[in-house]
């Protein structure tokens, strides 16, 4: 497992007397291997390790500093750099819109965000805007039931659902836009999102990721912020083994903070992201 | 002189990142690196350039010959009601997989019995209604919160008494860390004993693919499996992730969200997609 690989990785270059090339270039080898398989976007992985290998033997050491803790200190700033940090969303009136691939948990999180904001005092909405998938209404229904939230839904399309939904709910703060699973192929499913995003001109633009989602992650991301211009990522599914490393791709593609990572399937289970805790968990 | 590790290394490296960029899991790509190198060093440099495509896609291929299946001939001559439980994590495709092939089966002339055993998650059961509604289909279930396990022993009876086909058993999706829902699978293979079990995992998954396969394997036994969502342009590395980790039939692949988007899984097809 990757955690050993890196253990192995810094042990070897904490026994050295001094840093020099081969030795650098082997260590950053076996970060590559880390990072790949915790999903980072292979050629995202090349880049920074080039740059970590150059900066490794450019730079000195800190004083004080082992080796061992001068690679690692470039690593996780040369990652940190990418994934910025967290943000997370204001308490203020606001319409959210929801988007993202198919069974990422976008309804799941709709619920978690409204509880969240009704918790802070706020009166929350959420609009099924998914008219697709056999009984996503009846899902947010039960959701919103749930935890005590107006929903509206039903319409026989999103554009028109979306429009008559934030009508109903003109007078409530946080009003959250439940979309359907959708991927950048999909001409007529990506012309609904962006149709959705003019009606409701959402003050946020969330897309929502699976935690255990590959090389596809950079690729979608960057499909979904050309279409409607993305202001946040919520990474779901946290609770299983899988690093997230397709976050890294998903914020460097849209410019986007993660601003929450889903950590169950309750409508509780939502934290704020912490960048030091996803990356040392990336790293195994 | 024999080419050398080093110069192998630099010739597998092009493959090596096609492979990765494919959604090949990390073991899965050293594991094939491995078996390829083992073959071609001390083949002179030349032999060895020529040589290391070909074996590449011997090794990869040799990985997707251990999950070719067919479905049909598996289940066709089989005693019936032939019981079939599905089971993934979260959001892999399950429920749509199982609408999939009931449409399929019903298509061929076999009769169906799906038991909604998803009863935790808002909206579960009323996803499968309409599913059953739209493909006159017969749907067994019970209240929001009830026993899976019963929910899937009340199907079986009622197709063994009706004397229906299939029965397709939808359970909830569980992470294989989540230890009480890993217990509450094998409650409901111990009830309904199934004849397969079907895996049904996403290919939009990266290196996770492997340990879920191999997790839900040691729990439960997987006997075959159904990679979905394989239209939204994921290489589908996936498959040969699950293939090498747990070496069971590949029976389909989702394609879209219709009922008629899932189709037989063909290695060469695989191949196509990977080096194509
Ligand atoms: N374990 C876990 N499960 C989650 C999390 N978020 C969502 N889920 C589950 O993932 C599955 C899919 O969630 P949905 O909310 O239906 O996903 P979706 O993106 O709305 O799906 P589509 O609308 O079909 O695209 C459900 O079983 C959820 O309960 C999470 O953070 N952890
Ligand atoms: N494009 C595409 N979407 C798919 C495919 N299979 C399933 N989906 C979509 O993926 C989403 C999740 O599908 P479900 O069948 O609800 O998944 P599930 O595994 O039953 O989810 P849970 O029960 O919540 O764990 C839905 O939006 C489906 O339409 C496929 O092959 N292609
Ligand atoms: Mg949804
Ligand atoms: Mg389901």
């Amino acid at each position: 497992n990757f955690g050993d690989a890196l253990k192995s990785a810094f042990r070897k270059i904490a026994n050295a007397p001094f840093i020099d090339k081969s030795l650098i270039k082997e260590v950053v080898r076996d970060i590559q291997r880390a990072l790949i398989a915790g999903d980072v976007n292979v050629k995202l992985v090349l880049e920074v390790s080039k740059r970590i290998e150059r900066r490794a033997l450019e730079e000195k050491p800190l004083p004080g500093m082992s080796n061992r803790e001068h690679v690692l200190r470039i690593l996780h700033e040369e990652l940190a750099s990418i994934l910025g940090k967290g943000r997370e969303l204001p308490l203020k009136k606001q319409r959210i819109m929801m988007v993202g691939l198919y069974g990422q948990g976008k309804t799941t999180t709709c619920g978690k965000l409204a509880k969240l904001f009704q918790k802070k005092g706020m009166k929350v909405a959420l609009i099924a805007g998914d008219v697709h998938r056999p009984a996503a209404y009846e899902q947010l229904k039960q959701i919103a039931e749930s935890i005590n939230v107006p929903v509206y839904g039903g319409g026989k399309t999103a554009e028109k659902t979306v429009k008559e939904g934030l009508e109903k709910f003109s007078k409530y703060d946080v009003i959250i836009i439940d979309t359907a699973g959708r991927h950048a192929l999909e001409d007529d499913l990506i012309k609904e999102m962006k149709n959705v995003a003019k009606i409701a001109n959402p003050d946020e633009k969330i897309l929502v990721i699976d935690a255990s989602v590959g090389q596809q992650a950079g690729k979608q991301a960057k499909a979904f912020n050309d279409a409607i211009g993305i202001t946040g990522v919520i990474l779901t599914k946290m609770d299983g083994t899988a690093k997230g490393g397709g976050a890294l791709s998903a914020v460097a593609e849209t410019g986007a903070p993660i601003v929450y990572i889903g950590v169950g399937e309750h409508m509780e289970d939502l934290e704020k992201f912490d960048a030091t805790r996803f990356l040392s968990r990336l790293l195994g | 002189l024999g080419i050398g590790e080093k110069k192998l290394d630099e010739l597998l490296w092009q493959l090596e990142m096609a492979l990765l960029e494919s959604d090949v899991a990390l073991e899965v790509v050293e594991e094939i690196k491995r078996e390829v190198k083992k073959n071609l060093l001390g083949m002179s440099r030349k032999e060895a350039k020529e040589a290391v495509e070909r074996a590449l896609k011997e090794a990869i291929s040799n990985i997707l010959k251990q999950s070719e299946g067919d479905f049909f001939s598996q289940v066709e001559k089989a005693e019936k009601p032939y019981v079939i439980m599905f089971v993934g994590v979260n959001g892999s495709g399950k429920t749509t997989a199982i609408a999939k092939l009931a449409h399929m089966l019903k298509k061929k002339g076999y009769s169906c019995v799906i038991a909604a055993g998803d009863t935790f998650r808002a909206g579960a059961i009323e996803q499968l209604e309409r599913h059953a509604k739209n493909l006159d289909i017969k749907l067994i279930k019970h209240d929001f919160g009830a026993d899976p396990a019963a929910v899937a022993y009340d199907a079986i009876e009622h197709a063994k008494a009706r004397h229906k086909d299939f029965v397709l058993i939808d359970t909830a999706g569980r992470m294989q860390t989540n230890i009480n829902l890993m217990e509450e699978m094998r409650k409901i293979k111990r009830v309904a004993n199934p004849d397969m079990i079907i895996f049904v995992g996403d290919a939009l998954t990266g290196n996770d693919a492997i340990e879920q396969a191999r997790r839900f394997n040691e729990v439960v036994g997987i006997d075959g499996v159904i990679l979905t969502k394989v239209d939204t342009d994921a290489k589908g590395g996936a498959a040969l992730s699950i293939a090498y980790a747990i070496k069971k039939p590949l029976y389909f692949i989702g394609v879209g969200q219709d009922y008629d988007d899932q189709i037989p899984f063909r290695a060469d097809w695989m191949m196509e997609r990977i080096f194509g």
